[in-house]
């Protein structure tokens, strides 16, 4: 059964059965082979290396959306709810970590930039994006508490909104942009338009979310070309550029920005596209949606 | 042998009915690629639609037909047992480039059997 999903003993007990010629029967398992992958949506048969991660994050969204998962299981704190709207419209979701050997990061006044490529030529083109969100993981920086929020100018941290004046201590701002061409110079900037953005503290550890349907759901559709994500975290009361990257290194968009690289398999930024391919039902359980 | 044979005979007389089938994805080697469930309950149809079709047997008016001209011309087999009700199943699985995919499959499940 390595080479493909028709487990070897059936192979052997179809052809021995002596129905069909041997020829005849090989081309039936051929056939019968080619309709299991096509029910899976798959070219051939996968045969994942030992170095590949499942993201906890797909794991909790099997729990809690699966018709047959553990339904106690409760929405991850991190999920938006445009998140969770988009997967109860979807009966595919997808993840894709980025290309590391394509990435692009550059420290300048009190900001870190990092370049996201993720390869979404594996999305088959019958299947149409409802929602995409792209993941970042942010550690807690110790010895830094919540600042409190009667005195301070921010919003919520769940909240997006575009207001850019950050003037408080233990608060940064992430910045998701939409790269849509080349810098003009070798040493320019890419062209970019905001996707997303939020007002986030140092003190707590968590995934954020942030909306990137807009880009994804183009460059699925082929209305536009993918060049992938810049990700900005922007500090206000940084001195320099060693400031900022000794800042963002709890912004985990880089595997050069932090030390342990035993939990960059699990921590690294992810990509989560929300499909549908016109099959079945979502993946949201029946029984919730009726509630 | 003999109380196999019996039990071979009962079998064969039961009426159509939803059966017991768990599928183990390790069984068939899928072990490797779907991540969870390890396998699930799939279930699956066996059994006779007698001649006469009682209610409880969910058949159509086709197979009601069907089964009274069998009664009297044998060369027209009866009406089949089959899934008359499925359900989906989500799988976790990894694709042939590694990625990650949690889908939504529909008709996985045999909820109810019938004769048609």
């Amino acid at each position: 059964g390595a080479a493909g999903l028709i487990p070897e003993v059936g192979r052997r007990k179809y052809s021995e059965s002596g129905k069909q010629s041997p020829e005849q029967s090989e081309n039936f398992l051929n056939e019968f082979e080619l309709r299991l992958l096509n029910m899976f949506g798959l070219k051939r048969r996968p045969n994942p290396s030992r170095q590949a991660v499942v993201p906890q994050y797909m794991v909790d969204l099997y729990r809690m959306h699966s018709v047959n998962g553990d339904h106690s299981t409760k929405r991850p704190r991190s999920m938006g709810r445009h998140a969770e709207r988009a997967a109860s419209k979807a009966n595919t979701i997808r993840s894709f970590h980025h290309e590391e050997s394509m990435e692009a990061l550059a420290s300048l006044k009190g900001r870190t930039t990092q370049q996201f490529f993720f390869n979404l030529t594996s999305i088959p083109g019958e299947e149409l994006i409802t929602s995409a969100e792209l993941r970042v993981y942010r550690d807690q920086v110790l010895g830094v508490t919540a600042a409190p929020t009667s005195n301070t100018s921010y919003n919520s941290s769940n909240s997006s909104n575009t207001n850019t004046s950050t003037s408080v201590g233990g608060i940064h701002r992430i910045n998701v942009y939409e790269v849509f061409g080349a810098p003009a110079s070798p040493r320019g900037e890419p062209l970019t338009r905001l996707l997303d953005t939020r007002l986030v503290q140092d003190s707590l550890s968590r995934w954020e979310s942030f909306d990137v349907s807009p880009a994804v759901s183009q460059w699925s559709s082929g209305g536009s070309h993918n060049h992938g994500f810049m990700v900005e975290v922007f500090h206000p009361d940084t001195q320099g550029v060693e400031d900022a990257q000794r800042q963002s290194r709890h912004v985990r968009v880089s595997r050069s920005l932090h030390e342990d690289q035993d939990s960059w398999p699990q921590a690294r930024p992810l990509l989560v596209t929300y499909s549908h391919d016109g099959r079945g039902n979502a993946v949201l359980h029946r029984d919730k949606r009726q509630a | 042998a003999g109380h196999r044979k019996q039990r071979r005979k009962h079998q064969h007389k039961a009426n159509c009915h939803r059966h017991e089938l768990d599928v183990d994805f390790s069984e068939v080697g899928w072990n490797e690629w779907i991540v969870a469930p390890p396998g699930y309950h799939a279930f699956y149809c066996h059994g006779v639609c007698p001649f006469p079709l009682a209610d409880h047997l969910n058949s159509t008016n086709h197979a009601i037909v069907q089964t009274l001209v069998n009664s009297v011309n044998s060369n027209i087999p009866r009406a089949c047992c089959v899934p008359t009700e499925l359900s989906p199943i989500s799988l976790l699985y990894l694709d042939e480039y590694e990625k990650v995919i949690l889908k939504n499959y529909q008709d996985m499940i045999v909820e109810g059997c019938g004769c048609r």
